[in-house]
């Protein structure tokens, strides 16, 4: 465990509860994608797996579980408790079309074929574009609530610090993964754009809008 | 370097 990491998980856990909190506090889930969070929730239970298998430390373990746990609640929030206020008419982006192609590339490209090693690469090629769903929908509606761009900058900066992590593991510990590299990537590439947005216009202090 | 999966990660 380094500082990067663990900052990388803190980001990643407060972008999960920011985004439940701005759905409680407002009884609503107006402007989020129910399908990068459904998405999301497949990505955990695929990858976590490992809880029933193998034990690395209690941090690992409850960690897993409080991100499970976060990732059903929201789904819950989004689909049943507040469905009223889900914006499904603007969260058009085609799930299935991210789903099958990663589900194809995690039985091509693994590190070993076995039923759990398949479903942790899933989970891995998944999370990098799980995303897609929740940034076209702002690119379709053209905005997003600032409560929003903060969910989205700390779930981008969750992926950038695994990145630096992942440079340090190699240095010192002479570790890597490259399936988790470069889905990585991808992932972070794909944060670049709306990190541009979010430093020019959500820290001036304007609403993230996009020109028509 | 050995390439080895990254269980211990989130």
């Amino acid at each position: 465990m380094n500082i990067f990491r663990l900052a990388g998980d803190l980001s990643h856990l407060a972008a999960i509860i920011v985004l439940l909190l701005k759905i409680w506090k407002t009884r609503s889930c107006a402007g989020i994608s129910g399908k990068s969070q459904i998405l999301f929730a497949l990505v955990f239970t695929t990858r976590y797996l490992d809880l029933f298998t193998n034990f690395i430390s209690p941090y690992n373990t409850v960690m897993k579980m409080i991100y499970l746990g976060c990732a059903y609640a929201t789904v819950y929030l989004i689909y049943m408790k507040f469905k009223a206020t889900y914006d499904g008419n603007h969260d058009t982006f085609r799930a299935e079309f991210l789903v099958v192609p990663v589900g194809g590339l995690a039985f091509l490209v693994n590190h070993e074929f076995s039923p759990l090693e398949i479903l942790w690469t899933f989970s891995i090629y998944l999370e990098s574009v799980a995303i897609l769903p929740q940034l076209f929908m702002i690119s379709k509606t053209g905005e997003a609530e600032t409560i929003t761009t903060h969910y989205l900058f700390a779930l981008g900066m969750y992926r950038a610090l695994y990145l630096i992590n992942w440079i340090w593991r190699y240095y010192f510990e002479n570790f890597f993964d490259l399936i988790a590299i470069v889905a990585g990537c991808v992932q972070t590439i794909l944060y670049c754009d709306f990190f541009y947005l979010y430093i020019t216009k959500v820290l001036q202090g304007k609403k993230l809008s996009l020109p028509a | 370097t050995a390439e080895m999966p990254s269980k211990d990660e989130l």
